[in-house]
């Protein structure tokens, strides 16, 4: 499943 | 956050701290690509515009403010500071062609066509490719410092861990970003004849020089 919501990481 | 990103982030801020301190130690940037420094500087303002609109966590915060300062002191560092030390004719990749192919490619491949999206994403693909001027010029002259060498470690073995950490979070999280795990096995790949030869040369003691 796909999940791009936010970009949390760095 | 998870072990793998948690050993990752400290092993990428392990990297930046070890080239400030071989820089500002011996007064001197030579054996550094200043043209992989200019990238790594436009890949983290690129990805971290959202410090403006984003906010993930403390930590996060802190992080991509780190990773700015950083960046932008070792660039003055290289470029104004010591640049008499700077090698300019060993730093000879053609790193505009790198911008020009992430561009296109961030445009062509993307989540979703925005302005902040477009930039992450070519924050992304540059970053794969960021290292190539550093080891072309390693290349070029047949060794490097072994600061320069843990320095190179540091920051490849970062994105590998990142690697594992992906592993995890679509496991565990079902959470799977294409465009950053793509990424990232191009960028850890680019780094395999260097991990192979800081395995068997410097951690044995010896200079990394590469065979003739």
């Amino acid at each position: 499943k796909y999940c791009n919501k936010k970009h949390d990481e760095l | 956050m998870n072990v793998f990103r948690l050993i990752g982030d400290m092993s990428h801020l392990a990297a930046i701290i070890i080239l400030l301190i071989k820089i500002w130690r011996s007064r001197s940037c030579s054996g550094i690509s200043g043209k992989s420094q200019l990238l790594f500087t436009a890949v983290f303002t690129c990805r971290y515009l959202d410090l403006f609109t984003n906010f993930v966590s403390i930590y996060n915060t802190t992080m991509k403010i780190f990773f700015l300062a950083s960046s932008y002191a070792t660039i003055y560092l290289i470029f104004m500071k010591f640049k008499a030390t700077y090698n300019r004719n060993h730093d000879t990749f053609r790193f505009e062609l790198l911008i020009v192919v992430s561009v296109i490619l961030a445009l062509l491949i993307n989540h979703e066509f925005s302005a902040t999206e477009i930039l992450w994403t070519f924050s992304i693909y540059l970053e794969a490719v960021a290292i190539l001027p550093q080891l072309f010029m390693i290349t070029k002259t047949g060794e490097a410092e072994s600061i320069t060498s843990h320095y190179l470690f540091a920051l490849g073995s970062y994105r590998g861990l990142y690697i594992l950490n992906w592993i995890y979070r679509y496991y565990v999280e079902g959470h799977l970003d294409w465009i950053a795990v793509l990424s990232g096995i191009v960028q850890t790949g680019l780094y395999c004849d260097f991990f192979y030869l800081y395995i068997t040369r410097v951690m044995k003691g010896k200079n990394l020089t590469l065979p003739a």
